[in-house]
Order: structure tokens, then C-alpha cells, then sequence
């Protein structure tokens, strides 16, 4: 199973949808401070279910709607799209025989966030059982945020033992 | 149970005196279980020494060989159960640009043995010319986030 | 002693703004003293807004903006009782060259009003080429620091 | 009363007496990764009465002695001076007429650390008095060490207000 892109509507500081594409290699995100990168990797992490607003900048989940601009008003939905593609037919022994998989997660301000699953909707534990069943999710050691590198090293032993069992 | 630990123990133990050493254009570096005879309850400690350089606390380090000892880590765990996709925000930040090089080369080369899928937030002008492609990210609306392709020559401007 | 925080408090306040819209040409930045009656038990709160922004939590902010935010507060505490010295190292390791200008400029202003002597620990080769002298430092015996002054020409080459 | 130079000898990496000389304007310190610039940031923090090892990086004030390498031996004795010149005999009261000088922190293996303004020996309290009447001094916030600058957007705002003490 393959991951193909993200799409974003009202999620930070992207407010129209925006299609990212997750290609082959290496690809690189570049600009100036404060336009948007960060953004597009919380997205991941949140649509993955991230559950600590915290590890997103934010003092709750509701944070990470679009606030508005000094021109533009604010909203209330905000609404991230992984999409993956399953030519192979390797995936989690539920999806064995789905060419595509869409995990969506929607957030609706003072109604708290909903998942789907090709438009199905699923518990938050579904979405993160489906991305550690191929390795990843929001916390795994291969998503790795801004300022985040030196916790490996100031840890506490315990705590960094974690980090085998994500190798196991 | 603990013996799945044990064994991804000692697969990761060899990635990371790997990577740590192309990294670090040599050096050593091991890993090990302490304070505790069960590996569920034990801590996990980094001895390494950069070239030439004696073994002591990983705290005394300084900031960019803090950082290659973490992915060390990092990318030795990714080698022995490899994810679909691995995004890095801003991992070069303290890098001088010897250690950038070889931090790129590292990414060619897991990107060849793996079929992950790298995605790199950077400000350096050095990963961005080893990437294979580059998104600028830019906000012609303040506040509002834009995507575009870019140019590789192109990149230096729109970092600025 | 509460007169004198609450004094010193209105002046970095002003300060705050005027380095805060410098360093980010433009945008909005007060100061405010929250969560008691009493200046020597209350909270420091910084509320700011980028050029374009709302006001937002400061998390909110990008790594770039934070480093930003703290650097206003801190200079404007700075220029409210200047230091003989001021040792920064690698501040600007998360801006972008754009950001790395307006930094460097404002050293150079804040060189002429205070009589401080600034040492800038940095691998920006744009900053580097704002200093007014450069040392290098280099270890051509491993683990051994060796300090030598540097022709400014030759940084980039010392750097990596 | 203004700063001169550092002399660091047997201080972390620097083994041999080392002067850095403190200049007007901008002075960059350069080099790789893991040459030593921080720890010149550290030894001037260190000798104006930094009493915590954990922010010198170290799990005890031992640690900031030069260790030896693989083809050095170590040192037992790590000694950095601070050199101020008063040609304006504006200093502290009890300086006021001293046209130079010299604050020195010694540390020796299993014995501490002693300080000397001059020669003589003094408290650590001395010392640190010393920076202080200067506008200055280990926690002063013109000195920020490496990856310390996030910490002033994360701290508590109680925390916070303390910067505002320097200002006073
Ligand atoms: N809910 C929101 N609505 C609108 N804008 C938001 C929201 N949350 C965050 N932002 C804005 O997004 C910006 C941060 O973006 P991001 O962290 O992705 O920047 P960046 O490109 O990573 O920058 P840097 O290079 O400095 O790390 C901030 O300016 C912040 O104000
Ligand atoms: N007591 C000691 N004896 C010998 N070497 C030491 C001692 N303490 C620290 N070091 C060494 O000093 C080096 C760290 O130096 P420092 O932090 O000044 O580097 P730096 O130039 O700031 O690098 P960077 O650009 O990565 O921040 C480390 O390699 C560390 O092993
Ligand atoms: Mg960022
Ligand atoms: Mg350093």
C-alpha cells in the first residue's frame, strides 16, 4: 500500500483545499517562516490521530480551524484527506481488496473531530490502528516536527526504549 | 513479547553504529539496555564518540552532533521496520554543511534500499539541490497558505 | 520595587513593539502583565500579530516567528538596561534569509545606540557576512579546540 | 568598565590557554559542528557563577574539565578568566579606582570550584554580585545559549515576568 497525497480545506493557514502530492524519493518543502510548511506535516499527524493539541501549537483541537485573516473570516470546519493507493493488494486485511483508501478527519467547531474511512465513518482508534498496521502514524519515529530531534537525546532512558518498540 | 524486543534490540543496535559512522565520517557508537534484567522495563542508553573523540555523556555534545546521534537513532529504528513515508521538518537546522552533505547521501541511500517515500522541510540551499523535486509554499494572501512547484534554481528566491 | 517593575514594564513594552515591527516589518506586539493585581506576582503574556495575522496564541506561531517574538522581548529588555555584552548563539538558526537581514540590521542599530560589544555564534553565511570580524574555531587535532582569526573571504570554507 | 577577553585553560575542549579577545560591534564565532564555539558561550557563563552543571550540559560541574581524547590525556584543573579594563573608573564602588580586572573560576578534580577578583579569592556570591552590578551575569538575557531561544515562547507567563527583573 502506497501513500499518494493529502488534502487540506480550513486546516491552519490552508484555507481553500490544497492537494499535496507524496511522490517518490525525496521531495522537498521550502519557503519562507510562517507560510505553511509545519502545517502541512501536523496535517498528517492530526488526520493520522493526534490526540494532544499541544503537539499541535494549539490549547485545544479547535485550533487548528482557520482563524481568519485581517481580510478574511474565519471558519468552522476543518478537514484533512490522506489518500492512499493498494494496487498490490498488500494492505490491512480489511482493505485486502480496495484499490483506494481515503482516511478522513473532520473537525467542526463545538462538535469535536469525526474520522471516515472511504466516507465510513470510524472510531479515531480505527484510523490510528490502520497507520500503525503499516508502520507509521502520528507518532512514529519517521514523522519527525520541527524542534523535535533533540528529545531523543535529553529523554529519559525509559522513555527513548519506546522508540525499539516501534522496531519491533 | 520480550523476545521481539530483544531482537529488534540487537537489529537496531547494528543500524545504529551503521548510520552513526556515515554520518559522522567514523566514530563509534553502540546502544544498550539498562537498569533493568527485563527488556519491557529497561531504559535505553546511546554510548557513542565522535571521531577522535572519547566516549562521555551524549549531553556534552555539542547542538548538530546531538542531532546526527538522534537520527542515528531515528533512521537505524526506520531501517529495521521501514515506514511508507518519512517526513522531516527542519532536521538540518543545526547542521554545518560537511554534516548536511552527508545527512543527503544517507536519504539517497535509504531511499534506494527502502521504498519510502521522503518528504523534507528545509531552509538549506545544499538538501535543497539533492532533492528531487521541491514544493514552495509561499503567501501571496498574508495568512493564507499557498502550494507551488518550483524550479530548483528557482528555490533560492523563494526561501528569501 | 513595584513602582520600579511596573516602570521598567511600560518601557520594555514600548521597546517590544518597536524591535517586534523591525524585525518583522511591519505586524503588532504589546506586552501585558496578567493574573494578579500585584506587577511582582502577575505573568508576562506577549500578544502578538505577524503583518497580515490575528492574534494568536503565540504556540500558534511558526519556528521562525517564535525566534522572532523572543528575540523583541529580549532586546527590548536589552535596550531598556543595555549590557557591556551580548553572547547569542546560533539565534538565527531557524530564519529564513529574509528574516536573517532584518536580524543582522538590527544589530548593526543596536551596535550604534548601546556601546556593546556583540558576539554571534552562527553557520549563516549571510550573517557571517554582516560581522565586523570573524573567529573561526577548528580542532585540527581531533577533540582539541584551536581558535584562529579569520579572513572573511574564508568562512564559507571554515563552516563546512 | 568594559569586557576585554576570555582566557579558557583545560575548559571542555580547550586545553591549552586559549584568549578570545572581546572587540566592539559584531564579532561571529565560526566553525563546524562540534569544534567549540558553544563552549566559549558556556566558559564566560561559567566563570560570572553559573551554579547549575545540568545547563553547562554536564551531570556535574567536574565535567566542564577537559576529559582527554583518544591521544591526550585529561586534565585535572579547568580555569577560565574574565578580563575587564576600567580606564573610565566607573566600575562597582569597591573597583572604582582599579584600572583592570580579573575575575577567574577554578575548578579541580574532587576539589570544587573557587573563585578570585584579582588574585584574591572571593565567594561565588562575590562574583556573581560582581556581574550583576554590571547588568549582566549567567542568566542575564543577553546571553542565550544554543536552542534557548524557544524557551522564553514556552515558558510560563509567571516565568516569564522574570526577564522584566533584568530590565529594572
Ligand atoms: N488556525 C489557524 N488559522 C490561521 N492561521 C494559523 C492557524 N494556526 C496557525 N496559523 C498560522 O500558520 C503559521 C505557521 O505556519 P508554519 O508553522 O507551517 O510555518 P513554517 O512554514 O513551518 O515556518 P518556519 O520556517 O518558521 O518553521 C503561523 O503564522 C500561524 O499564525
Ligand atoms: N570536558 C570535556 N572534555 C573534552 N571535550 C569536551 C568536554 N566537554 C565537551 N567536550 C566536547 O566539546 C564538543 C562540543 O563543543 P561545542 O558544543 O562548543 O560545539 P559547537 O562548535 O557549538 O558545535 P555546533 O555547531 O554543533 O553547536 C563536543 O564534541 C564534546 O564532546
Ligand atoms: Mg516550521
Ligand atoms: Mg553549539
Amino acid at each position: 500500500m502506497e501513500f499518494k497525497k493529502i488534502q487540506l480545506t480550513g486546516f491552519k493557514s490552508f484555507v481553500e483545499k490544497t492537494t499535496f502530492l507524496i511522490e517518490h524519493g525525496l521531495t522537498g518543502i521550502v519557503g519562507p517562516n510562517g507560510c505553511g510548511k509545519s502545517n502541512i506535516v501536523e496535517s498528517l499527524r492530526w488526520c493520522m490521530g493526534e490526540t494532544s493539541a499541544k503537539s499541535m501549537r494549539g490549547s485545544g483541537m479547535e485550533d487548528v480551524i482557520f482563524s481568519g485573516t485581517a481580510n478574511k473570516p474565519s471558519k468552522n470546519i476543518a478537514e484533512v484527506i490522506i489518500s492512499l493507493g493498494n494496487i498490490e493488494k498488500d494492505g490491512p486485511i480489511q482493505f485486502r481488496d480496495i484499490e483506494k483508501i481515503d482516511v478522513k478527519r473532520r473537525i467542526e467547531k463545538d462538535k469535536g473531530s469525526k474520522y471516515f474511512i472511504n466516507e465510513k465513518e470510524v472510531r479515531a482508534r480505527d484510523a490510528q490502528t490502520f497507520f500503525a498496521d503499516l508502520s507509521t502514524g502520528a507518532h512514529s519515529p519517521s514523522i519527525i516536527g520541527q524542534g523535535r530531534i533533540g528529545t531523543l537525546v535529553t529523554a529519559k532512558p525509559s522513555d527513548r526504549r519506546a522508540i525499539l518498540e516501534e522496531a519491533a | 513479547g520480550r523476545e521481539r524486543l530483544i531482537e529488534a534490540f540487537e537489529k537496531v543496535n547494528r543500524k545504529f553504529n551503521e548510520v552513526y559512522t556515515k554520518l559522522f565520517n567514523g566514530g563509534n557508537a553502540k546502544l544498550e539496555l539498562v537498569d533493568s534484567e527485563d527488556p519491557l522495563e529497561a531504559g535505553l542508553e546511546m554510548l557513542v564518540s565522535p571521531p577522535g573523540k572519547r566516549l562521555q555523556s551524549i549531553t556534552l555534545l555539542s547542538g548538530g552532533e546531538q542531532a546526527l546521534t538522534a537520527l542515528s537513532l531515528i533512521f537505524a529504528v526506520f531501517l529495521t521496520n521501514p515506514s511508507p513515508i518519512c517526513f522531516l521538518d527542519e532536521v538540518d537546522a543545526p547542521l554545518d554543511d560537511a554534516n548536511v552533505t552527508r545527512f543527503c547521501n544517507l536519504l539517497e541511500e535509504l531511499v534506494k534500499i527502502t521504498r519510502t517515500k521522503f518528504i523534507i522541510v528545509t531552509h538549506h540551499a545544499l538538501t535543497m539541490s539533492k532533492m528531487n523535486r521541491l514544493y514552495g509554499i509561499t503567501m501571496p494572501e498574508k495568512g493564507v497558505s499557498q502550494l507551488v512547484a518550483v524550479d530548483l534554481e528557482k528555490a533560492e528566491e523563494l526561501v528569501a
